[in-house]
């Protein structure tokens, strides 16, 4: 995350951080459901087999395991069917957990957003993430402020790709705020008014370059979208269909 | 070096460098097509350098017609030419590289970007009799793969074709924008073009779904699956997947008119019988429609003068030995009706979600 600031143990107990031998941590992640967590299809390139990764949750510096951590492998990955790496598009897929998490206050599920429902253009969300952050790649888990871009302001930073309706823009014109390389999977989640619970609108997928220019918003997995498919997942693989 | 499985690793003596195929879209036009890294610009991979700042910034310059041989000069920067027998990158020549920059720093300099800085034009070798660099042929394409090449002869980037602003300086980047002419599919009734790959995939494209219509021919007894196959109407909602891609078991519980629990069993909505009805059913629903747990059970008697025959469903005597079933494949169908005459009505609610309480505030 560029531009963010550390953040404290709890405040993100849907975060996670998947995991693939030797390199430790590759990508984010977000917790939906006891056994069901979601990250972005392009985590996965060329690494697709279950037995793979693992999920680690409940955690904040990566190097300081502490006794809020939970570790689960993963029985299954569904990438979306239409994910196409050369345009990034359909960047989504449902990890299925080898056993359910317990549910603590460092390891909660977000809630997913309703079918339809979108987070409003420049209202402020949060995206979190272990990934780089300009100068360095961090330990402890980092948070930002971002702003909803709407997808016209957005499509005119990016010449060379087409905005499709599964993406969502967040972030700042400078780029000053942003998320980074493996931040990947990471949550934007905006909280609600009512009752101040947070839900999950986007899944951190791609961008300008970051670590060296800072250049426009970022791009993000438009989890509305995916929401019935989600569902859908989560049903086949709990009833073997 | 670049380390593939299975390769052994390479020492410090011997140079592990190679050819690679070209898979980078900007540069798959080149007049050649393997390359090696790092390239001239610090890039380690061809996926460095696909989501490089380099790769966003020349096909950008390029529709600024600032030199011909620009995208020519880009590639030779991101993707070089590999030697086939010393797998050494082959560099542009210093007057090709001069002449981009000359060309083109000054339309950067306009909109406040610079020049990539790696790109001293003076590690380039002056092209003469018996050095190896490379200079652009005559009839090198100006345009990549990921412009559109106006009829003028100059580049603009494809996602500027047919996007209903004249972006060409003879405006060609809107004429032949017919779904048809660009070899793609219309959606009746609108404007929106598809690619042929996406009919009859099992996705809805076309605001009116028409790309998913007319894709199967079954029979009367038979219903077409997502992916359009056909299965027998009686094996719909069984519990169990007939369709190859089990969309025969997709939304076959639902709670119509808000809580009456109705089963889509052989594509038509039957009743369940509460005969036998148990708490651990109602969990097993409301966790197969993803609404939570349950938030209320009630046995509701049927309205009587019902029109027509009401269609039961009633719970299976061994349903607990079905356990990894889902609830459609707990009922069955009998010979008589519902003795008790009641139905399921249930209420889910949302487990828990995006609560932090470990973020809480302290008063202090």
């Amino acid at each position: 995350i560029l531009g963010g600031r550390v953040s404290r143990p709890g405040r993100w107990p849907w975060q996670c951080s998947l995991q693939s031998d030797p390199s430790g941590h590759i990508c984010g992640c977000v917790l939906i459901g006891k056994k069901w967590v979601l990250t972005v299809a392009h985590c996965f390139e060329g690494r697709n087999s279950a037995d793979l990764w693992e999920v680690v949750l409940g955690i904040n510096n990566l190097d300081h395991p502490s006794v809020t951590m939970q570790t689960r492998g993963v029985a299954s990955v569904t990438v979306h069917p239409r994910y196409t790496r050369a345009v990034v598009d359909y960047d989504i897929s449902v990890v299925e957990l080898d056993r359910e998490v317990e549910i603590t206050g460092y390891v909660r599920p977000v809630c997913l957003p309703e079918p339809g429902q979108l987070p409003v253009a420049d209202t402020y969300c949060y995206i979190t993430g272990w990934g780089h952050m300009g100068n360095r790649m961090p330990f402890k888990l980092q948070e930002g402020e971002v702003r909803i871009i709407s997808v016209s302001q957005c499509q005119s930073h990016f010449d060379m790709k087409t905005i499709t309706s599964r993406m969502l823009c967040a972030g700042y014109e400078a780029g000053t705020v942003d998320s980074c390389m493996g931040d990947s999977g990471g949550p934007l989640v905006c909280e609600e008014a009512r009752g101040g619970s947070w839900t999950l609108y986007g899944l951190t997928s791609w961008g300008s370059v970051c670590f060296s220019k800072v250049l426009g918003p970022g791009v993000y997995a438009n989890v509305t979208h995916f929401t019935p498919w989600i569902h859908r997942q989560i049903y086949l693989h709990t009833f073997h269909l | 070096c670049i380390s593939t499985p299975g390769a052994t690793l390479c020492d410090t003596r011997n140079n592990c460098s190679r050819c690679e195929p070209i898979t980078l879209e900007l540069c798959m036009n080149l007049p050649y097509n393997s390359t090696t890294y790092p390239n001239y610009l610090g890039h380690s991979t061809q996926r460095e350098s696909s989501g490089s700042w380099e790769a966003s910034l020349f096909p950008a310059l390029v529709q600024t017609n600032c030199y011909k041989y620009l995208m020519f000069f880009a590639c030779t920067m991101l993707v070089p030419k590999c030697d086939a027998h010393t797998h050494q990158r082959v560099p542009p020549c210093r007057s090709l590289c001069r002449n981009s920059k000359e060309r083109c720093e000054s339309v950067l300099g306009v909109v406040g970007l610079v020049w990539p800085e790696d790109s001293d034009c003076n590690q380039f070798p002056e092209d003469g009799h018996n050095v190896t660099c490379l200079l652009p042929d005559p009839d090198v394409d100006e345009c990549s793969p990921s412009h559109f090449k106006c009829r003028s002869g100059r580049c603009v980037l494809s996602s500027k074709h047919c996007d209903g602003h004249m972006d060409c300086d003879d405006d060609s980047d809107e004429d032949n924008c017919g779904c048809v002419e660009r070899g793609l599919w219309a959606c009746p009734g609108t404007r929106q073009c598809i690619k042929h790959t996406m009919i009859c995939d099992g996705f809805p494209d076309c605001p009116l779904l028409e790309d998913e219509r007319n894709c199967s021919v079954c029979n009367d007894n038979e219903l077409s699956c997502n992916n359009h196959q056909c299965v027998h109407r009686t094996l719909w909602c069984d519990g169990k997947k007939h369709c190859s891609d089990s969309s025969d078991e997709w939304d076959c519980v639902s709670l119509s008119e808000g809580s009456i629990l109705t089963v889509f069993r052989t594509a038509v909505d039957y009743q369940v019988c509460a005969d036998d009805w148990t708490a651990e059913l109602s969990q097993l629903t409301c966790s197969q429609l993803g609404l939570g747990v349950p938030a209320s059970v009630a046995l509701i008697p049927d309205p009587p003068g019902v029109p027509g025959r009401r269609r039961w469903l009633h719970v299976h005597p061994d349903w607990r030995q079905r356990n990894g079933s889902a609830l459609q494949g707990l009922l069955e169908k009998r010979g008589h009706a519902c003795y008790s005459r009641k139905r399921v009505s249930l209420q889910c609610t949302k487990e828990d979600c995006g609560l932090r309480p470990a973020a809480r505030v302290y008063k202090r």
